[in-house]
Formats: C-alpha cells, structure tokens, sequence
C-alpha cells in the first residue's frame, strides 16, 4: 500500500507543476510529504509560487491564488486518476477575469475526456458551457429546471 | 462513462420529479441564490452512496426529504435515479446503461436498486470503487471546499490523495 | 458583565429581524442563547428563514443565502454598537445580481454615519463606491496603487 | 471619527511608501488577484494593534515585513501609519487628527507611536477600547469570515457579541 500511494503521489507532483504553470504564467508549485519516512501518515505540505513572486507559504497568498493553487492540485490528481466526471460549485467565485478565462481554458482541456458540471453565477463561465439549465424557485420554497440554450432558440429564463 | 441522465423526486428543494440529461461536454448551471443549483450536486454525492450528512448540509439524513412549504406538504420520500452510460466499460458491470436509484423514507427506511433490482447500498459503491466516482470523490467540489484543501486543519488534502492511490 | 450582555443581545436580537428582511423580503430571522441561564458562556444559535421558505438549519441554507444571514448579524450589531468604519473584503462574491443590489443598497444606507472600504470584483459594487482606488502589480511582487474616478477625468487602470 | 488617510512602507507587498486618502463614503478596492487589496486590509489591522498572526494570515510577524523580489531585497522594516479625523470627538484625546504609527523590524523589536510620540502598543489598544475598532473589531470582515461567523466550530460569533456588549 506503501509503494502505491509513494507511486501516486510522486505522479501527482509531476503533474502539480504542469498545471499550476498553466494558471500561473511562469508559477511554480509542489506538493511534499513532510515526513517521507511516514508516507501513508505524514501530511502533506503545498508549495506554490506565483509567476514572478517569491516563494512564501499558502497562507499569505491571495483569494483569487488560493482558489487557483487548489483547483491546479485537483486537476494533477485528475490527470493521474481521471475521474468520469467533475462537478465544479462555483469555483470561480473568487477569480478576476483574465484568471477565468485561463480557469475556462484548462476546463475545456480537460473536457475532452471528462464531463463537467459548473455550477457558476459568472458569465464568462456559461459562454463556455455547452448546454445550460436555468434554475429557478418562481414558487418559493419550489426548484425547477429549464434548459438555456445559447444563440438563438429556446430563451426560457435568462437571456445570457 | 458518462452522466447522461438524473431525476430527483422529492430530494431537498425538489418535491416533483425534475430531469436534467447531460451530454458529454461542460455543463453550466445557473440561477439564484438559493434557487436549488447545489441541492443538485448534493443529490448526485447522495445516489451514489454518500452517508456523511455534514457533506450533504445536514444534521439528518432525513433532512433530504422536501420538508415542505407554505403551500406544499412534506414529501413521505426522497428518490434520485441516476443513469449512467457504461461507454468504455469502465465499470465492472455488463450493462451499457446502469440506472443507480437511492430512496429514503422519513420512517428511516432506505431502499437501493441497481437496473431496477434491489441491491444494498454496499453493492453501489463497490461499482465504483477505483473509479474516483464514489462519495469519496474528489470529482465533486462543494462550495467551500477550497479552502479545506488548503487547510492544515482538515484531512481532507490527504483523502484526495488516497482517494486517487 | 452579565446584564450588559443580556442588554446588548437583545438590543441585537431586534436589530438582526429589521436587517434580514431588507435583504430578504419577508424574511425572519433571530438569534438566541441556547442556554440562556448562562448567557456569558452559552453558544448563540443563528435561525433564519429566507421570505417564503420554510424555517430550516443554518447549514441548509445556500451559499449566498448564508452570507446575507452572516452580513445581516454584522449590520444588526453595528446599529447597536456602531462602527466609524468598516471593511468589507469581497463580501459580495457568492451574492446574485439581485441580492447584490440589495446589500449595496442597505450599505448606503449605513454610509452615511460609517465609512466604508469596500475590496470586490463586482462592476456594480465598484459603480456604488464614491471613490475607487485600484491596486496593481505591474512589477511582479510590488504592489502599487493608483485612485481611479468615475464620470470621466482620471480614467487610470480600468474604464469602469 | 473617520480614517482619513493610510500610509504603508514595507508592509507585504507595498516596499515603497504607499499611501491611500479615505474620505467618508464608500470607498473601493478593485484590482487583480494577488495584487495587494486584502494586504492593505491587513495593515489596517495591524496598525490598530492587531497581534494575532493567523489573522494576518502569516506564521510569525515577521512576515508581514516585505520579504523581497526577483528584482528587489527584501526590506528591514514594515511601517504603516493611520491618520484619524477625531472629529465627533469619540476617541478619549484631545487632538482633532492622531496618528497612529507602527512598526517592526526584522530583529524582532517593535516601535509604536502615537501622534510621533513613542508609547506602547497597549496605549493605543487602549485608545480604541470600546469605539468596535480595536483589532477584534468586528468592523473588519475578511475573506472567509462568512463561514467562520456561521460556524459552530470556532469562537467567532460569540466574540463579535462579546466585542458589542
Ligand atoms: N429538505 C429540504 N426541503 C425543502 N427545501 C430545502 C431542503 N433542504 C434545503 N432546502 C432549500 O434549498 C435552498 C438552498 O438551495 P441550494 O443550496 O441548492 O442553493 P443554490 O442554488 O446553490 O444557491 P447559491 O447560489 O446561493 O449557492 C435553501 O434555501 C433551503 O431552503
Ligand atoms: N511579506 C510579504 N512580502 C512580499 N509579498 C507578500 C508578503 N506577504 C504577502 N505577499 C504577497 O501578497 C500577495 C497577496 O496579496 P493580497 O492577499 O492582498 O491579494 P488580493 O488583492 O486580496 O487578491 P484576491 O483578489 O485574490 O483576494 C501574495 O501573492 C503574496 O505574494
Ligand atoms: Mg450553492
Ligand atoms: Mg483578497
């Protein structure tokens, strides 16, 4: 079990790099065990840096970096274990707009093999969907479902 | 494997049976505050086994079930079927469609059906075991869950990990 | 220190209905002592109740409910206890177009006897500031401000 | 009592003297990620006497100082300085405009002063007893305070009633 997890993690970290330079132009990041000796028990410490920053803990970095430092981790353990499907709440909430659009482009990357569900209140993000349903609660208390499709056609609900 | 459909009767803030079919690429979800967007997920981490209702924003599994408004009764149960198209086989299971049902009776009750034939909850999660589909999954991020990635104070860094090991 | 607590409680307790329901209509919400023999040590429950929903746990609530519920209480003790000013770091994120309206309506209406320092994203909290100061790194790491004003002139850093 | 204007050197991302004029509206903070807006919330924080370092977001204080660039060193010491309008006569001192300096430097020694006097910082913790602007203000709201104030795990919500009372 040892040598499994010290397998997945070691491909996990290969990973980190890649998609965090892909959100941080010219970023780096890693992932450690903090007691290698211990590897099914030791935490696991996240070492981020921003494109052109100093290397400082994960607890001085932004918002917007935080968001972007966890969902680069979460797509490095997709790439090593791809999941079927990935379903995202409103992840976005906290990103400016050029981050979102480097998010959307590494979800459309990814989207080739996975399915993704986006839950999100920005604009940018729906633009990128494929299909959208609309939910509303005209009956409070009541949720229901309508389809939002873009360019023309069915305009139930919003008109994004 | 694909998400290609989920129906919800009477889960959370659904009490009529609501269908949403996905296709294979990005899926948006929109709408207000409030108006039900993550009650979705929720029911989707529920039929596929999830048991922790903190997860669920719940003291109670019961509190799944449409509680009810001014003007509707509380439902009697919660039902979610989820369908599944099994198209590369990944799942260890001979069907192409794979219909995944959960309900709930607020009497406590729970009944779990795999293609229409009662199973027990176990056999639903050792379906997709290794698959990173189950309730562990680390495919699913909640609202929050940023920061309890980050955290040194939750486990939930080192789940991810051993989720994909 | 016991009566003054009890005093400022209910004193809060009032205020938090009267702001809840300007941001959620017909809304109720209340805080009380779990244990109210000991009111210097006893947690404090939150129960609100969005206009037209059924009264459920806090934790139920969605995303942007939540922080209404939480920005209310901080406003309920501000009329109570009011602060010269406040600093509100990106409160707005998880609120819809609609609530947002409201929450920046209800600060207004708090501006007049409290400052403000408003840190957001949103086009339409920033086009209720008075004055908008932003914030840049041109230079990696080095963080420089410039003030940028509405209604033409000083039209530095963004156009919004 | 208004702040009327905030001046940081040193202080995280801001090495050179930076300095903002509040008047009493609302006043915006827009720009990037990771630009430095939460940072100026910080320094407000931290002249007012702030001494607990999680909520600064760092280790140790020290950190608070501007550790440097590719390009620039690191400096020796952080300073902020807050200009107060007394101006409904709330603070218990007689000026119409205070200032409040702070610093620290990499050494570990801290200065504090209060209108170019040197004090200690007890004095000026002092000062804004009881006016909701002390370091526990519940006047300053940071990202993810939301859930904390929600929360049944931490203290938070108790002590903003304590602070109020
Ligand atoms: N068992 C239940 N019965 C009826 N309504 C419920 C039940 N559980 C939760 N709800 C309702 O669901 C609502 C929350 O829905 P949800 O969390 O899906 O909102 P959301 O669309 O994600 O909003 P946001 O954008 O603010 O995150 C709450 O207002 C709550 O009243
Ligand atoms: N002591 C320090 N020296 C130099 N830079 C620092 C120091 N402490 C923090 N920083 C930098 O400040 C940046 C974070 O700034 P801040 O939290 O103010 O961003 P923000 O504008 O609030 O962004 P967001 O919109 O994402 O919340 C980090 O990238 C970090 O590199
Ligand atoms: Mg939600
Ligand atoms: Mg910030």
């Amino acid at each position: 079990a040892e040598q499994r997890f010290l397998k997945t993690f070691d491909a996990i970290e290969k990973n980190y790099q890649n998609v965090f330079s892909k959100l941080f132009e010219n970023g780096e990041a890693h992932v450690e065990l903090e007691d290698p000796s211990l590897p099914l028990e030791s935490p696991i410490r996240i070492l981020a840096r921003p494109g052109g920053k100093k290397l400082l803990s994960v607890a001085q970095l932004s918002g917007g970096e935080r968001a972007l430092t966890a969902i680069s981790l979460l797509f490095a353990i997709y790439l090593v274990k791809p999941s079927p499907f990935c379903i995202l709440d409103e992840v976005d909430a906290p990103l400016d707009d050029i981050n979102l659009v480097r998010f959307l482009q590494l979800i459309k990357g990814f989207a080739k093999d996975t399915q993704f569900i986006v839950i999100t209140h920005n604009k940018l993000t729906m633009e990128a969907s494929d299909i959208l349903y609309g939910v509303t609660m005209e009956n409070p208390g009541v949720s229901k479902v309508v389809s939002v499709r873009f360019g023309g056609g069915n305009g139930d609900g919003d008109n994004n | 494997m694909l998400l290609s459909r989920l129906e919800l009767t009477g889960f959370k803030s659904f009490p009529e049976r609501t269908v949403l079919e996905f296709n294979g690429g990005i899926t948006g979800v929109v709408g207000p505050n409030g108006c039900g967007k993550s009650n979705i997920l929720d029911s989707i981490r529920w039929v596929l086994g999830e048991q922790r209702t903190s997860v669920l924003r719940s003291a109670k599994m019961e509190e799944v079930i449409f509680s009810g408004t001014k003007t509707l009764k509380p439902t009697g149960m919660a039902e979610v079927n989820l369908i599944i198209k099994n198209n590369r086989g990944v799942l260890p299971i001979e069907y192409d469609n794979i219909v995944i049902t959960r309900r709930l009776f607020r009497s406590g009750e729970s009944e779990y059906y795999l293609n229409k034939n009662r199973c027990r909850l176990k056999d639903i999660m050792e379906l997709f075991f290794d698959t990173g589909m189950g309730p562990h999954a680390y495919s699913v991020i909640q609202q929050g869950m940023i920061d309890s990635i980050l955290s040194d104070k939750t486990e939930d860094r080192r789940s991810l990990f051993e989720e994909a090991a």
